[in-house]
């Protein structure tokens, strides 16, 4: 099973 | 321009890698715990695709900010990201080969409800599962769907720990789910060898989950039945004991009074001072923003309880930082 990750960095 | 939470991120991809750095929690006292812990076969992190924090509000073209490096993969793990990205990202679902979304909710509004019901409208006509656990140590999909596998496969979600016990005491923890930011771990670690007859709750799962320290929200959420996704993360974690103390977890937010009538649970003791500082907050940030309120209406603006209201006015007045004037209450 392959898991993506969505994330937030700041810019 | 929204901001958007980057630190949770952080923690779940940390702990899901298992860096031997990742923990800090113990300090000196650290015995590796983590190291007998792994990745299952067959599972592996596709990528991380990062969103830029922060970003406008409305997006006139929310297509334009998908990242063009988006992997394959099964499912999608989304943290705090900007909704509409997020949802265009969901309309694009079939060419990664997607199959469930996991949206956690550390805090309430990580995503909006209207956001949230477009979401469910996507994943439904393309066969998705999607879940918006609030916080993500409550998320327990069913065992027979793919959300309940990825939970059981990656080791993360509502917690669930095995315990040995022999005469009472507990002679092995090993952690079959964590908490998504690793801190049931650190729990299960420091409940071995500690006896069930002891107040372990308090002097082991709440006080090394809090100094993990857990960031859920301390925001009283309605669909929390009034609670805040703080307090969802503790309980979550003294189920652990649930099997071996059936008291432990009583999910049911209401009891029989003397008087016959059915009222709130009271508050623990120990979330009083913490309930108290909060509402201490709320109201110097109120009077930070209209200089003077009348008691009626400070109760109508803060959702805290009459009694905890009450405490955090006396301790306000008897530091000096509020003034009392009949039933009107300002900045000295």
């Amino acid at each position: 099973m392959k898991l993506a990750i969505l994330r937030s960095v700041r810019s | 321009l929204d901001t958007f939470d980057t630190l949770f991120a952080d923690r779940v991809i940390g702990n899901l890698l298992n860096r031997v750095d990742f923990c800090t929690a113990c300090g000196s006292e650290c015995i590796r715990c983590r190291k007998v812990y792994g990745m299952e076969p067959g599972t592996e992190l596709a990528g991380i695709v990062s969103l830029p924090s922060p970003m406008p509000h409305l997006l006139e073209r929310p297509v334009e900010h998908v990242p063009p490096d988006i992997p394959e993969h099964d499912v999608l793990l989304a943290i705090a990201v900007h909704e509409q990205v997020l949802l265009e990202i969901l309309k694009q679902a079939p060419s990664f080969g997607l199959r469930a979304v996991v949206v956690p909710l550390e805090t309430p509004d990580w995503i909006s409800e209207s956001a949230r019901a477009q979401a469910h409208i996507i994943c439904e006509d393309l066969g998705i599962e999607i879940a918006f656990p609030k916080p993500f140590c409550s998320f327990r999909p069913p065992a027979n769907s793919v959300l309940g596998e990825f939970r059981r496969l990656f080791h993360i979600g509502m917690p669930d720990v095995s315990l040995e016990v022999r005469d009472r005491t507990i002679t092995s923890a090993k952690v079959s789910v964590s908490a998504a930011c690793g801190a049931t771990y650190c729990v299960a670690r420091w409940l071995e060898g500690r006896s069930l007859s002891e107040n372990i709750e308090l002097e082991v799962i709440s006080r090394w989950w809090h100094s993990y320290p857990c960031t859920a929200s301390m925001e009283r959420d309605p669909e929390l039945g009034g609670e805040t996704p703080l307090h969802v993360a503790g309980q979550a974690h003294l189920g652990i004991l649930s099997p071996w103390k059936s008291h432990v977890v009583d999910e049911d937010p209401l009891v029989l009074s003397p008087l016959g009538t059915m009222v709130q649970r009271p508050i623990p003791p120990e979330e009083n001072r913490r309930n108290i500082e909060g509402a201490m907050r709320a109201v110097l940030a109120t009077l930070e923003t209209r200089g003077s309120i009348s008691l009626e209406d400070l109760r109508g603006s803060v959702a805290f309880s009459p009694a905890i209201l009450n405490m955090a006015l006396l301790t306000l007045k008897h530091q000096g930082l509020t003034r009392t004037d009949g039933m009107v209450i300002s900045r000295p």
